[in-house]
């Protein structure tokens, strides 16, 4: 199974 | 003051096709540079990434930087009312509540306004740092819209595997499976028919084929469509916008639970 990650997993808030 | 002038008001009309998939509203923030959007998607998967050069207007004038949050099924009702050949202005007041989109047709004997009311929308600016990535792949945007589509039938999720001999797209489900190899264009008299693949080292990874899908509703933007990829950071679909900018999805991949 694969889980769907976040792209708040990968960049930052300014 | 804010106003951007473009003869044609089909880019803007094919932009929002583009964006309104995956977003309900957003903030186009205007500078003296251009227009710049960047949003997530509700459930936070995804990124879009917009802009549009300020050079690349017939007319651009942004005497103070102005962020304009906008409803964008309204926005989609408005460009509905301009034809295809219609020359478009949008325009603003410094610190307005409104904006104003002009059209006017080709012989200047229809102009029409339409004002609409803009939205105080959170700004949530993710920093996005420059990435050489791992594969880069070119191909006819026409093309991956096709591979979505008919590897959608299959399953949720799609695989991309990017080697040095091309690239593949993989889906499985209840049905059965599907696999689409592209192999790079050995002789490439048209650029906008090829199939490029710069390698530094194999990449696969797992999407989620309703965003792909969303994606491709930026087809009709560009002949082209770019694919960045290395392991285990989100790939980037990009869609060159004309001699005006770009329109770029950010996707994150699906990871082994």
């Amino acid at each position: 199974f694969r889980a769907q990650a976040a792209i708040v997993n990968y960049y930052h808030m300014d | 003051m804010f106003e951007a002038r473009l003869v044609q008001s089909s880019i803007l009309k094919k932009v929002l096709e583009a964006i309104k998939d995956l977003l309900n509203e957003a903030t186009f923030d205007c500078s003296d540079s251009g227009i710049q959007l960047q949003a997530m998607d509700n459930s936070h998967v995804s990124l879009v990434s917009m802009n549009l050069r300020s050079d690349g207007f017939d007319k651009y004038r942004c005497d103070r930087n102005i962020s304009m949050g906008m409803n964008l099924g309204s926005m989609t009702k408005i460009l509905k009312c301009a034809a295809n050949e219609d020359v478009v202005t949008m325009k603003a007041q410094d610190n307005a509540d409104t904006v104003t989109f002009v059209f006017e047709s080709p012989n200047q004997e229809k102009v029409s306004d339409y004002e609409m009311k803009l939205m105080n929308l959170d700004q949530e600016h993710l920093g996005i740092p420059e990435t050489e990535y791992a594969c880069v792949v070119r191909l006819p945007a026409g093309e991956f819209a096709r591979i979505c589509r008919d590897l959608s039938q299959f399953g949720e999720s799609v695989v991309i595997s990017c080697t040095k001999e091309g690239v593949k797209f993989s889906s499985a489900g209840d049905i059965g499976s599907a696999n689409i190899k592209l192999a790079q264009t050995s002789n490439v008299d048209k650029e906008e028919l090829a199939v490029t693949v710069e390698m530094q080292e194999p990449v696969t990874l797992t999407f989620a084929s309703r965003y792909l899908n969303s994606f491709t509703k930026a087809t009709s933007l560009s002949n082209v469509v770019q694919l960045s990829m290395s392991p285990d950071v989100p790939l980037v679909v990009e869609y060159r916008i004309g001699e005006i900018g770009h329109i770029r999805y950010y996707l994150a991949p699906k990871i082994e639970d």
